[in-house]
């Protein structure tokens, strides 16, 4: 049953999930430049020392 | 922060804001970034986190435009929120899940695709949060967040729940969870778009009865998903659309997250402020985000919960209500997406040992300064409220009722503050 539907051109197109996040962004007037918040390599820039796990920081 | 008006008696020296980064334990490379304030009323206020949904869009929407601190002018200058939710809570932002807002990871298979990844997340981050913060260890703990939210939310208790319960670790005192204008419960709640969209004049009833008839498909649809399944909650998603995206068709440029409005083409709301106000240099530098992106809502995070949209999250509910922990459900009256109908449908479905008194309950009115800003059901731990003159975003549309209401709620005055009405009106 699921993957008849899955494959049903019907089912195709509009409702696919890449269509309705691309609609969420563009209906907050949003413009991302990454689909995901992906970095290269782990990087230690989010300031953890000392096998901590949270770097806090107070806003002044 | 920088560029910000304090004004109003606080000196900028203490606020009690932090910002922060939490390296995820149960990931391959993955930080989630947080922000926390402190309560402007005072530090034994409750703790509230608030989780935005999308999926995948940063809890900065909602902490700019709906209950923050702060609300970005127009000359990129931060101006205190009269009713923030910092005014009766110590409040928390996370950006989850992992990939949205600032939160990031180096290794794709720390995408997460269902809320068993969501929860542990996010119950890993409030024990490193406690440990951080021993001092608000033992205040009221809150959970509250919309729309997606209504997902994570469930889940996220349960977690916390279960870990207090095996002595995990830092105890969590866990009193209550929150769903605004949540998709909890989808078999009943995509059942009652048609009957929304009959009784708001949306749609017609032939148009109606002509789509209604996709909704027996969508339920078996819904069943065959249940708890564990992949290929078959996939078809569910976009049989179960079906029914949304007709009502649209028939809707025109109605804006579904209020239908009181239009949409200008694809435009609903304007947020481009916030991406503009997070992309200067010296609100980096302050947030200590160096260089790392800011992706306001995640198309892949969006995506990679696929699979999770058709579960039926009201599940884990009663064992909570049982155990005495709070349930408040609210919803704004002229929300399509999650509308208050069907949202009120799951919560009256619900199988608890109150669930009799509860649907019997009248409904009374919810006041604020004198004027019916919502209609509350309540009984026990358990309390529905559809918010008058509201849309998907409450606390944006309604800040002073929304913060009225969290107030009340989480001081356990909600039900007896609002005033009695007899006219139980039978649930539709």
């Amino acid at each position: 049953f699921s993957s008849a539907l899955l494959l049903d051109p019907r089912f195709a197109g509009s409702h696919f999930p890449s269509v309705h996040a691309e609609k969420l962004i563009r209906q907050l007037n949003l413009s991302p430049k990454e689909d995901l918040n992906v970095v290269k390599g782990g990087d230690g820039s989010s300031g953890l020392a000392g096998g901590k796990r949270i770097a806090e920081r107070k806003l002044r | 922060f920088p560029n910000f008006g304090v004004g109003s008696g606080f000196s900028v020296d203490d606020l009690g804001h932090h910002a922060g980064y939490y390296k995820l334990d149960h990931s391959h490379d993955a930080r989630l970034f947080y922000f926390f304030f402190e309560s402007r009323n005072s530090k034994n206020d409750p703790i509230v986190i608030w989780l935005t949904g999308g999926p995948g869009c940063s809890s900065e929407l909602a902490m700019f435009y709906e209950n923050g601190p702060f609300a970005i002018a127009d000359n990129m200058t931060l101006v205190w929120n009269e009713h923030g939710w910092d005014k009766a809570s110590n409040l928390l932002y996370v950006d989850q899940p992992v990939g949205t807002g600032f939160s990031y990871t180096s290794d794709r298979r720390d995408i997460r695709h269902n809320e068993d990844g969501v929860s542990n997340d996010l119950y890993d981050f409030l024990q490193a949060f406690f440990a951080e913060h021993p001092e608000f260890a033992k205040n009221d703990f809150y959970i509250t967040g919309e729309s997606y939210a209504g997902h994570y939310i469930p889940a996220f208790a349960a977690r916390v729940h279960r870990g207090n319960k095996a002595k995990e670790g830092i105890h969590i005192n866990l009193k209550g969870f929150a769903i605004g204008n949540g998709l909890t419960d989808p078999a009943i709640q995509y059942k009652a778009y048609t009957d929304y969209a009959l009784d708001m004049g949306i749609i017609k009833q032939a148009q109606y009865n002509r789509i209604n008839k996709i909704v027996p498909v969508c339920e078996t649809a819904i069943k065959l998903c249940g708890t564990d399944g992949t290929l078959s909650c996939m078809a569910s998603y976009f049989v179960c659309n079906t029914i949304f995206s007709s009502i649209m068709a028939l809707a025109g440029d109605t804006n579904y997250y209020d239908i009181r409005k239009k949409c200008e083409g694809s435009l609903c709301y304007d947020f481009s402020n916030m991406e503009k106000f997070l992309s200067q240099k010296s609100v980096r530098e302050a947030l200590g985000v160096g260089d790392i992106d800011f992706v306001s809502c995640s198309p892949t995070v969006y995506q990679a919960m696929l699979v999770d949209w058709m579960r039926n999250l009201e599940v884990g509910i009663p064992t909570l209500l049982e155990d005495g922990i709070k349930l408040l459900v609210y919803a704004g009256e002229y929300d399509l997406i999650c509308n208050w109908l069907g949202n009120s449908r799951w919560v009256h479905a619900m199988e608890w040992s109150g669930k009799k008194k509860f649907v019997d309950s009248s409904e009374v009115t919810f006041e604020v300064d004198g004027v019916e800003a919502g209609v509350l059901k309540s009984y026990g731990p358990l309390s529905f409220m559809k918010v008058h003159d509201a849309g998907h975003m409450v606390p944006m549309d309604q800040p002073k009722a929304s913060l009225e209401m969290l107030k009340q709620w989480t001081q356990g005055k909600l039900s007896t503050t609002a005033t009695e009405e007899e006219n139980s009106v039978a649930e539709m």
